[in-house]
């Protein structure tokens, strides 16, 4: 299926990236 | 002994690969050598590490673009998957550089990478800022300007998505239109 993320998912990974 | 789950290590892949382009304003140069391709992403993570390592709309120069294409799509009207198409064109006054650029454009990402259009997420080709002196300007590109029901249907969730109010209208305009303008309005195929 397709991969659709709703914007809370996404937001949620804005600092997780950054520390990883 | 802690055990680390896949979700842990695993980054989050996008239904696409995306390019991030920049465009500077260099008048001794031409249109194609201003633009840069930044970096491309697939993954939820990989996208923002290079979101928060570049200047955010609101602090590039005049003249400058920002421009998030799906991977083999080149921000340009001449790319074969853009020039049938058109634009979803918000236009923004000046005051709305401090108050409301940076929050649309990530909006406008968010929707683009996480495919928020449903099943008409495929016609979107990608999404431009243009920071300018007169009123900045963000719009998401469609690659067909003829498929009515696709277009107003990402025009109606993207107006929901920036949480503009009813009476604001946006405009859809195809870039046939746009390119062979003689004024400064082109005409709107559809408003929302």
């Amino acid at each position: 299926g397709k991969k659709r993320y709703d914007r809370e998912f996404l937001l949620g990974f804005q600092f997780i990236a950054a520390s990883t | 002994s802690e055990t680390v789950t896949p979700a842990q290590y695993l980054k989050h892949p996008l239904q696409n690969r995306w390019a991030l382009w920049y465009f500077k304003n260099d008048k001794t140069k031409g249109w194609t050598e201003n633009l840069r391709l930044i970096a491309k992403f697939d993954t939820v993570e990989d996208f923002w590490a290079l979101y928060n390592h570049i200047q955010q709309p609101s602090k590039l120069l005049f003249g400058c673009d920002y421009c998030l294409f799906k991977d083999g799509i080149k921000p340009m009207w001449e790319d074969d998957k853009n020039k049938k198409g058109g634009r979803w064109l918000m236009t923004l006054n000046k005051q709305q550089r401090h108050n409301d650029l940076d929050r649309y454009w990530l909006e406008t990402l968010l929707c683009l990478i996480g495919e928020a259009f449903d099943e008409h997420s495929d016609e979107v080709c990608g999404a431009v800022v243009n920071v300018r002196p007169k009123g900045d300007k963000i719009a998401i590109w469609t690659g067909n300007c003829q498929n009515r029901e696709a277009i107003v249907s990402i025009g109606q969730l993207y107006k929901e998505r920036l949480g503009l109010s009813l009476k604001a209208l946006i405009g859809y305009q195809s870039h046939d239109d746009t390119s062979s303008k003689s004024g400064s309005t082109t005409k709107n195929l559809f408003s929302v």
